[in-house]
């Protein structure tokens, strides 16, 4: 369902080029879930920008259900963000002004979900991140791991049929992180979810139906 | 060095008032390391904020070297966050318009050290976080476990007595987390510094000398 071609992505900064990632071919099933695990900085962030279209690659191909990232109209761009795509950021990115049950109401405002369908959605996810009674709360009245919580479930209140996740677990205790595994495990298996899933986090890694290596930049030969 | 007698601190919210801790009595020795682990949500990320003065407790006493925090005028509160007291905070708080090397000079600079003697140490302190070959980059142009690790140099700039560390190895693999988790113990051991770290990560918490449990806001009975 997403595939780079040969994709190269180069920071031209005023230090010099900084190579994110270097011929990256990959090819994602439909419904597999995939880990991506590297050293810090190696290009995890940068792959699934690139495979959200958040960023372009610099050269190479990236495929979103057989089309050309690079080719779509800002339309049909945005349309593809609103409705296939849910990205968790690994700073989370939370609306400050807004509460976490409005945060999670957002990507349904914007795909015109009627009004009481998002309120009872966004509760329904709220209770799956086990933040049930913060929902008033805005992210600066929330801890770290609950504002990742909020990102987490805002990234799949639009039932997407992909979901880009970084570092999803990064601030939260073994429990709380085993609620989100769990979570994100049953997303792909009875929900068929294609999960792309950047993380350092083992046993994250462990749940997926295949891991790929990333150092510097270049994909490791692993399967 | 840092103690806690009866602390409490509730946040008054338009949802009511949150408990985020609640009756803590700890004694942090001088020279020792501590893991403070809970789950998400727990009290850890406050119970720092107030150890170093970033908050007051709504009931309690929080004494620094003897001192009751409340009491310090600005200019003496100023000082102590200045020189004897390093914040790694865990969303990392670096300047985004200055270079890795001048987000680690910042404190120094505060300090009055002489300009070559900060880009020496800023140098220094970026080796020990592997990111010598950044040094000129802003945040934006780093990763999430890079920015990381700059706000980890940045807060032993001024070899400060205590390190307060929020969460410090989150966004790292292990490799990378490992030579953190030997920096912080080394500045334990052969600095004397006093170490408080709020973290999920267990090997992390292992090279301390005691380790604390918070759940919901209280010290479970523990030594
Ligand atoms: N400014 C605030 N206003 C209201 N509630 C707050 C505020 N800051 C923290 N809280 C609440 O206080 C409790 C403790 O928060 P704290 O940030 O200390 O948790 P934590 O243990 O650091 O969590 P995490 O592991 O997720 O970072 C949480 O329920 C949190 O939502
Ligand atoms: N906007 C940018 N400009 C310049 N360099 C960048 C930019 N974004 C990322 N980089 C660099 O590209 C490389 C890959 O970054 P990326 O964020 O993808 O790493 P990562 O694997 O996600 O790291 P981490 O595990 O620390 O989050 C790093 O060296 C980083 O500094
Ligand atoms: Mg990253
Ligand atoms: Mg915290």
């Amino acid at each position: 369902i997403v595939s780079f071609i040969d994709v190269t992505k180069t920071y031209e900064t005023q230090e010099g080029p900084v190579h994110a990632v270097e011929n990256i071919t990959l090819d994602v099933k439909s419904g597999e879930y995939l880990a991506i695990v590297g050293p810090s900085g190696s290009g995890k962030t940068t792959l699934l920008n690139l495979a959200g279209s958040l960023d372009h690659p610099s050269s190479g191909t990236v495929l979103f259900r057989g089309q050309n990232l690079a080719e779509l109209s800002r339309r049909e761009m945005a349309a593809l963000r609103r409705q296939e795509i849910g990205f968790v950021f690994q700073t989370w990115n939370l609306v400050k002004g807004l509460s976490a049950l409005d945060n999670i109401r957002l990507p349904m405002a914007f795909a015109r979900i009627p009004k009481q369908e998002q309120i009872t959605r966004a509760r329904k996810l709220l209770e799956l991140v086990d933040l049930a009674d913060r929902e008033d709360h805005p992210p600066d009245q929330l801890s770290g791991g609950q504002q990742q919580r909020v990102a987490i479930a805002r990234a799949i209140a639009n039932k997407p049929r992909v979901l880009l996740a970084d570092e999803p677990t990064g601030n939260l205790d073994e429990e709380t992180a085993q609620t989100i595994i769990n979570l994100l495990r049953q997303l792909n298996q009875t929900e068929n979810v294609t999960v792309l899933c950047a993380t350092h986090d083992l046993a994250l890694a462990s749940v997926a139906d295949r891991s790929v290596q990333i150092v510097e930049g270049r994909l490791q030969q692993d399967g």
